[in-house]
Order: C-alpha cells, then structure tokens, then sequence
C-alpha cells in the first residue's frame, strides 16, 4: 500500500512543478524579443534614448545596468553593431543608434 | 569625425539588408 501512495504521489509533485515553471516567466530575463535577448534591448533602448551627440560609452551603459556585467554589455554591443542597430562613434566605448525614431 | 560618417552608413546599410 505504501508503494502506491507513494507512486500517486510522484506524477503529481511533477505536474505542479511543471506549471509552475510556465507561470513564471515573467521573471525570465533572456527571452528573445523582437530577436533580442532582454540585455541586448536594454543595452539598445539606453543607447537610443542617449541624448549625447558622441553616443553612449560603455561605461555609461555599465552603470545605468548594474545588474549586467560587462562582458555581457559588450557582447550585447557586439552583437547590436554587427546587425546594424548601433555604430561607434569617437571610439570603440561610444556608441549610437541608427534607429532615428 | 569622417569615420563615425563612414561607421554609421555601414550600419544604416547592414540594418537595411536585415529589413529586406
């Protein structure tokens, strides 16, 4: 009898598991957006909204995002300059956005 | 200041090949 409660019980801790893994991504930080990741359009809507002519370096970056290392906001960079969405500017810690909306 | 010129027309041109 014990082995069949216990058995019972396994599929259903697995089940509610499961949901709850679903529900929670909200919280999810590197799902793709627009084929972003959620760093890599952070790093592009601060780079955008930057009212500097020069751009935005990538110290700017790093202390508006503290919670990104910046390795990370360089392969964010990285990636955003090679599809196109920013260029450096004055050097390679400065960057602009080509999206003139 | 050429450079940045140049930087920028390279990406206007890389995000119009990814638009199209």
């Amino acid at each position: 009898r014990n082995n069949l409660m216990s058995a019972s019980r396994v599929p259903q801790s697995f089940s509610s598991a499961g949901i709850g893994d679903v529900g929670g991504y909200g919280g999810g930080s590197s799902l793709p957006v627009n084929g972003l990741t959620a760093h890599q359009s952070q790093v592009l809507n601060l780079i955008k909204n930057c009212p500097v002519p020069e751009g935005m370096s990538l110290q700017e970056l790093k202390l508006q995002l503290q919670n990104m290392s910046m390795a990370t906001i360089k392969q964010a960079v990285e990636f955003l300059s090679s599809e196109g969405h920013i260029y450096s500017t004055v050097d390679d810690d400065h960057y602009k956005s080509t999206d003139a909306e | 200041l050429e450079r940045i010129r140049r930087n920028k027309e390279v990406a206007l041109q890389r995000l119009g090949e990814r638009n199209v």
